[in-house]
């Protein structure tokens, strides 16, 4: 992942941007 | 020996058969657990969802590069599925040790979530195996199709918004993704945010419209009880 530029922040995930939080 | 462009392809694709060959076409039992812990069951709309999909991509596939391939747009989008399988149950596995919930119900029933992941996954799948063909009109004449991004969300009628969402979380949920395929990963990241987004159909001005009102209301007392 070296190279790649997180987005998300830390201890988000795929619920939240889903609305499922 | 040198790393050629052609060798690395090889290998590419070599490590994508190693890990999809013994994966599943269905949902494992894993998952199947997972669908069982929602309050709405989503067993019978997502496989329904990669039946419908799979019509529509291999119609498209067909079209796009002639009758005698179809065979090859089946084999792909099977591959591709087995890879949405796989990369959900990791997601979920990762999320439920995030979150320490078990039910994911909304989750589950969403359904451009599940869009969303399949076309991600036959993206990293198409990828792989490249995505320009050379097709032969008449004998002289060859014109080239491409199959790369974003075509995928034209056939499956997914919004960029909603698979740049999935493109994070897909990277993170899926360890053997090679550096060519995270970098091709976040090179549609960057066209999506640059471009495709702020094309006029797009859900992101509702939201930007939605977020904008909801600043411009005075502050609501908190509710009582949550």
């Amino acid at each position: 992942f070296q190279d790649y530029h997180f987005g998300l922040d830390e201890g988000e995930g795929i619920s939240e941007l889903f609305d499922c939080d | 020996p040198p790393q050629t462009p052609v060798r690395t392809a090889m290998n590419t694709i070599q490590q994508l058969q190693m890990i999809l060959n013994t994966a599943d076409d269905k949902p494992s039992s894993t998952l199947e657990a997972y669908f069982n812990n929602c309050t709405v069951n989503p067993t019978n709309g997502i496989t329904n969802r990669v039946e419908y999909l799979g019509q529509k991509f291999q119609e498209n596939f067909a079209q796009a590069v002639g009758e005698g391939w179809a065979e090859i747009g089946s084999q792909r989008y099977k591959l591709g599925v087995r890879l949405y399988y796989r990369v959900m149950e990791s997601m979920l596995k990762s999320e439920e040790e995030r979150l320490s919930v078990h039910n994911f119900s909304k989750l589950l029933n969403d359904a451009t979530f599940h869009g969303s992941l399949l076309a991600c996954a036959v993206e990293v799948v198409m990828t792989t195996y490249g995505t320009t063909w050379n097709i032969t009109l008449t004998s002289d004449i060859q014109t080239e199709t491409d199959l790369s991004f974003p075509w995928i969300l034209r056939v499956f009628d997914i919004k960029a918004y909603e698979f740049y969402k999935v493109i994070e979380s897909f990277i993170k949920a899926e360890p053997t993704l090679s550096r060519e395929m995270i970098k091709h990963m976040e090179r549609c990241e960057h066209r999506i945010m640059e471009c495709i987004a702020w094309q006029m159909d797009s859900p992101l001005f509702d939201i930007l419209k939605q977020q904008k009102e909801q600043e411009d209301q005075p502050d609501q007392p908190e509710p009582t009880s949550t």
